[in-house]
């Protein structure tokens, strides 16, 4: 997606060979617009699925996925990383092991938010151990939903997330693929 | 704003005398569209100020927020409740007392996405007992901006936030104003 592609070259800092710093549009700051040109073309990559629901993570999964629920008409659910006020019970669950943390935690959805009758579109903002989007998909399986594929902003395609996700037989679609960020450079897959 | 209240007609559950339940549309899953109008209200309600920025705080007040920042096509910061990867200094932070669980913690904001150029609106989903709101009126001072007011969707008004932000001199636009939780009833301020 070239508008992102472009948003990534101007405003992306590279951090690491491993991280880049999007806060400017999607990690803290957002643009709204920019949020609703990845919902279109999340929308749009998608077109052939009849999506009745969309899950992503919070927070920062939040903005892209509502977008592309408000172009589809169809309901958005961010499972929660922690129990809230109201989210305590009647719940899938699954483990998201953290490599940087060393360790498990639970993400969650409500069994009252996602059935069999669901064909889901699953979205995050990053992929890049991919143990995040591993839960989503684990939590639509535990509810007998179908799932259309996983949508992500931006993939790391040097990690393993992209791989882990094909093995289970699910579709991916990332709308800026990073090749590598060596050299505090950004190279997008394709690019020399 | 009567779509927003009879959509908690329908659909909130009064889970006690001071809890309502709106998961289904506000605090896990999202309606999009509803928030799409959300946004609007919030835009023609401060449509007489010059908004630069919109500020809320992870997870609930992020889709109401960009939708409204959609509307105004200005960029939509969300305070962060817990470090994050890319957000680690060069931070404007406030306490958030909290009194169910009797601690306070720190909200932060990059002090590279507010300025004393800027003129806020402080978006948040619930307004109880008032500290979110308060933390981020605090962060929008300490960075000298101008503050256009607090846009609220659903207020408590059995709680102390309403006065205490207007104590402040901020002025508060609540698009659904909860008068009473008893008797398993929702009671909005002016119906019997
Ligand atoms: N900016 C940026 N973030 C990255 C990058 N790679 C991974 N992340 C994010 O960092 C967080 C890493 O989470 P961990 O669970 O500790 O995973 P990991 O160590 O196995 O990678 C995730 O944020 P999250 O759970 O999605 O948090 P939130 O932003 O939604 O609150 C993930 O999206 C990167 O290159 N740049
Ligand atoms: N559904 C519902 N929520 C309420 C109600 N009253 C307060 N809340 C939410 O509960 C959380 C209470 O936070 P605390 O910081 O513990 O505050 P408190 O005990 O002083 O009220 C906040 O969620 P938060 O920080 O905004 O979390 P998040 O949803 O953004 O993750 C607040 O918005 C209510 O009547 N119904």
């Amino acid at each position: 997606m070239e508008l992102l592609k472009n948003k990534i070259r101007q405003e992306g800092k590279v951090l690491s060979e491993e991280v880049l710093k999007v806060d400017s549009f999607l990690n803290h700051q957002i643009d709204p617009l920019l949020m609703q040109e990845i919902g279109k073309e999340f929308v749009k990559r998608f077109s052939d699925q009849n999506i009745t629901r969309i899950i992503t993570i919070e927070s920062s999964g939040i903005a892209p996925a509502t977008m592309a629920g408000m172009i589809l008409g169809v309901p958005v659910v961010f499972a929660r990383k922690r129990k809230s006020l109201t989210l305590t019970d009647h719940l899938y669950s699954a483990k998201v092991y953290s490599f940087t943390k060393k360790e498990s935690n639970d993400i969650s959805v409500s069994k009252d938010f996602i059935s069999n009758e669901d064909t889901v579109l699953l979205i995050d903002d990053f992929l890049a151990n991919g143990q995040a989007a591993l839960g989503l998909i684990d939590i639509a399986k535990q509810a007998g939903a179908t799932i259309a594929g996983v949508g992500i902003v931006i993939e790391k395609c040097f990690q393993p997330g992209g791989d882990l996700i094909r093995k289970e037989g699910v579709r991916l679609e990332s709308l800026a693929e990073l090749q590598s960020l060596k050299n505090g450079q950004v190279q997008f897959v394709g690019e020399e």
